[in-house]
């Protein structure tokens, strides 16, 4: 399977970090040990993990070298851990942005502890950004989630170019998954841009999605992954699905 | 009324862009001049009013002094102007960010042609950044859309710190009210947090909402705000609700 994957997609509230918590979660119950790194300054998945006002990446950083990520580190379930966000992590972009090799800054500091864990999942937030960018150079999977609706199609394509532009400037080969969220069947617009999705992006698009479930919402209000909420819920099995499907996956040899 | 209006909120996916389109629409229905102005780099709002692949704020400041954003300003349906974004925008915020004043670059440019407009309502991406701060400052009122859920709380609070610091930060003071997107009164954990926002924002929350309408939807699909799509749709009233209940808003004197 692929060992680091970003969740990314510059349109906003799609559910990335749902996705992230989500599919995480459901790895984790497949016996997996699994890192949550936060990658957004909103921190919204730090927020729901129960890690809000922890150290984060930047604080990490900026305590010194040699840096440890493991200073940051929290395990907060039976396999998952989370590497929090804050407001700090503001001025890590700004610090970083100009320097030379501003986008390998996360791939370094991962290294010493990537071996630890069997998946590393990265949560970012909606733009093109200094946070983004660093995610996908220490990734060889993307899953990009997406609402089957019609700004989502000319969201997708943006962020294809931005992969297929960091494997010609860098070498970096990144392979990546479309996910559609939050899915109506019942809305006609929902089928129409659908196709239009099969259509343009094909065997990109996992034939898995996951419905907008309202059992979602309420277990984001007990900050709980949907599968430890209610074991019943629609979108916790399917997300339960969608990592056997991960975990499925081959690296290209 | 108030004339310049901005709708903002860091947390993606809320509705600003249809807000944007909706309200401007519905305040053109009442015989308002309306400028909308596309302020994200993902120029959404562009693709929905059919002014894709146009020139930008940013090619104008680009194609010399003086600067006269009539040159890019185009006039999309009665009583609709559109000032476009594209992707050449990115570099405004390069090229602005660390000037001082960069903040006004916005509010100086408007300045020429805000006396035609009876309203100017821009629309801004999901982060606190050049293009919402220019926006904010050019602004009298800020509307914040925000879906009724449990991430939307965080999220309302970070957006209303900014409008106090600007306050605090640069004397200009700005009015700003919540509205309430998406929502579907048959949700428990949207009612939940209606209740949860109410309390906690109380009279900034506006008492009209705007309902989850698969008739928006559609109308994004036919790039027609979704009054000129479906006459009867409910969010489409509600707009128009809104449209009336924000001219009748009275600057504070
Ligand atoms: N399957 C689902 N069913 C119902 N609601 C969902 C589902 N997935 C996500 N949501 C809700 O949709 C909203 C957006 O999800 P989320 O915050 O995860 O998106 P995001 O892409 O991370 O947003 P942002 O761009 O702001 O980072 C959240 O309020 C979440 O509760
Ligand atoms: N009242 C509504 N009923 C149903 N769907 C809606 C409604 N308002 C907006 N939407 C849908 O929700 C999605 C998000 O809306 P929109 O793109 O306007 O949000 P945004 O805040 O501008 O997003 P971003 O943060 O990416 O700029 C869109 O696909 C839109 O069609
Ligand atoms: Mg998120
Ligand atoms: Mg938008």
């Amino acid at each position: 399977g692929f060992h680091t994957i970003t969740v990314c997609n510059q349109k906003g509230g799609v559910a990335k970090t749902s996705t992230c918590i989500n599919l995480g979660a459901s790895l984790a119950l497949l016996g997996k040990k699994v890192l949550l790194a936060d990658f957004d300054v909103q921190a919204n998945l730090s927020v729901l993990m129960g890690c809000r006002n922890n150290r984060s990446f930047f604080d990490v950083l900026e305590a010194g070298k040699p840096a440890e990520l493991t200073k940051a580190i929290l395990k907060v379930r039976p396999n998952i851990w989370v590497l929090p966000s804050n407001s700090r992590m503001a001025l890590s972009s700004k610090k970083y942005l100009n320097q030379d090799g501003f986008e390998y800054v996360l791939q370094k500091h991962l290294e010493p502890v990537k071996d630890f864990f069997d998946y590393i999942l990265i949560d970012t937030p909606p733009s093109i950004d200094f946070f983004t960018l660093n995610a996908l150079m220490a990734s060889d999977l993307a899953v990009i989630p997406t609402q089957s609706e019609f700004l989502a199609i000319n969201g997708v394509n943006h962020i294809e170019n931005i992969i297929g532009v960091i494997g010609e400037k860098t070498g970096h080969r990144l392979d990546y998954r479309i996910l559609v969220t939050m899915y109506d069947q019942q809305n006609m617009a929902s089928q129409v841009i659908m196709k239009q999705l099969r259509h343009r992006y094909g065997a990109r698009v996992l034939d898995l999605l996951i419905a907008r479930d309202p059992r979602l919402q309420e277990s984001q209000i007990v900050r709980k992954p949907v599968i430890y909420y209610d074991k019943g819920a629609v979108s916790g099995r399917q997300y339960l699905d969608l990592a056997r499907r991960v975990d499925a996956l081959r690296r290209p040899a």
